[in-house]
């Protein structure tokens, strides 16, 4: 609860709806905001009733920037709402930033209103934030099913603690609108025309069920790449990520990353200078700037120069001194220059012509302190990215400290 | 994953604001029982590591300015709105 744990003296609460967000059917918003109440209804003697004119204890508004109070909302992103403990005037109060996309589905294209509704609703009637994961007063936005949706405990401990449990003949809803449970809808059933990456005949799939050990004699990579300074291996939807900043290798996956990129990438490669790494799958390819994947991606790898016959990139790797990526299909490789974008004369040639020693295809490329490593099965090789010599071969896991 | 160089002074300028608008910071706010204040605002990133469950360095790190950029409410975490 807030400092002093102010809370509405009465069990009859009212709030009315000053005005509404473009971005829905006004009859979703109400739904939305009444299905929120009950929330709270359901679980503590309090009623809710929903006024049209005057004053009510809870003032529900959309607005964007300054808007009358203390705390501006910032644009897209970050504040999303914020509410009053209760109170006279603006006390119970809650602002909805109008620069957010509302919708009432769980998607990653806008914020449920509903979920934000009930949190914000949580603080009009005397919650702070809670710092329990999952807890609906938790400050963090998450995204989920709210088909369904129950209070998580913490939440009904806390709105005990301030009003006590509901009366037995308040079973029933207290609010103008019974809960409905809004149809969820993920962005691919959206869309009617299934985009080419997620056609199923196009899509690999994963080729490791389970997270191979890190130590795993026989471990193998489906591509390597670094990201600002660390670097990442690939394998099926699995990423195992090194990075100076930690002791231990970090176990993650390629969705907790960057959920709309499918898994099983054939080939990854950095050019740190434009702060982009390149994600290859099949005949397309994502750039992707940290966490955000850039717009206008998904592009086909013909739009780098390749012919319509090659069909998958094998591995890929960036030098960048000479502002040249390596691509590897089959057993030749082609020179693409990044200052020009465009593929260099000369190419395809075989990689053992000019990579002595490496007489079979390439699974994935890295480059590293000034080093190729090129992997193929459970080996690498160290590669002299000038002289184009092998210097030593390694286990593909070698950076584990195995 | 860390941010790039030249990003690093504008994201010590969010996380600054974060801090102010959710964890009560206010830059120069000294305890006069403590001799050394180097860094007043490591206190607060502990504070806020601390309410999220992360790792209690007092640095900004990764991972504390990932959680600090999630979209979020914005009543403060540890004190009341006056």
């Amino acid at each position: 609860t807030f400092p002093l744990s102010p809370r509405w003296k009465k069990e009859d609460v009212t709030y009315r709806i000053l005005n509404y967000t473009p971005d829905m059917l006004q009859a979703d918003v109400e739904e939305a905001i009444a299905r929120a109440f009950q929330l709270w209804s359901s679980v503590t003697p309090l009623r809710f009733t929903r006024v049209y004119s005057g004053q009510a204890d809870i003032m529900i508004s959309f607005s964007s920037g300054f808007h009358g109070d203390f705390y501006s909302f910032d644009g897209p992103g970050g504040t999303l709402a914020h509410a009053y403990p209760p109170g006279s005037g603006i006390g119970g109060d809650a602002h909805f930033d109008e620069d957010e996309n509302w919708t009432k589905f769980t998607t990653s294209n806008g914020y449920n209103l509903f979920l934000v509704a009930a949190h914000e609703l949580g603080h009009s009637l005397g919650l702070g934030h809670s710092n329990v994961f999952g807890a609906l007063m938790y400050p963090i936005y998450m995204a989920r099913d709210t088909r369904d949706y129950k209070l998580p405990q913490d939440d009904i401990d806390g709105i005990q603690a301030l009003y006590g449990h509901p009366k037995e003949s308040a079973a029933l809803p207290t609010t103008a609108f019974p809960p409905q449970e809004p149809t969820e809808m993920t962005p691919a059933e959206a869309t009617t025309e299934m985009p080419p990456w997620e056609e199923p005949t196009k899509t690999t799939p994963s080729k490791t069920p389970v997270r191979p050990r890190d130590c795993d004699p026989h471990l193998s990579f489906d591509a390597v790449t670094t990201l600002r300074g660390e670097t990442l291996f690939f394998k099926g939807s699995y990423v195992w990520r090194l990075s100076p900043y930690f002791s231990e290798i970090e176990h993650d996956t390629i969705s907790s990353f960057w959920p709309s990129l499918v898994a099983g990438f054939d080939a990854a490669y950095e050019v740190d200078k434009r702060d982009r790494v390149l994600f290859f799958k099949d005949n397309h390819y994502w750039a992707v700037s940290g966490y955000n994947i850039e717009q206008g991606f998904p592009q086909p790898i013909q739009n780098l120069g390749f012919p319509t016959s090659v069909r998958k990139i094998d591995a890929a790797v960036h030098d960048e001194n000479t502002k040249k990526t390596y691509f590897f299909v089959g057993n030749k490789y082609w020179s693409f220059n990044e200052n020009t974008q465009s593929m260099e004369r000369g190419y395809p040639r075989k990689i053992a012509a000019d990579f002595q020693g490496i007489g079979h295809t390439v699974d994935a490329a890295l480059q590293k302190n000034g080093l190729f490593y090129f992997f193929h099965g459970a080996n690498q090789y160290e590669v002299d990215i000038k002289s184009k010599k092998i210097i030593r071969m390694m286990r593909s896991n070698s950076w584990f400290n195995c | 994953f860390p941010v790039v160089p030249e990003k690093e002074k504008e994201e010590m300028q969010f996380a600054k604001k974060y801090l102010e608008n959710f964890y009560d910071f206010k830059e120069g706010k000294s305890s006069l029982f403590k001799a050394k204040d180097l860094n007043p605002m490591s206190d607060k990133i502990r504070e806020m590591q601390s309410f999220f469950g992360l790792e209690v360095t007092g640095e900004l790190n990764h991972k504390t300015l990932d959680m600090m950029k999630k979209p979020r409410c914005g009543i403060p975490d540890i004190r009341s709105y006056s």
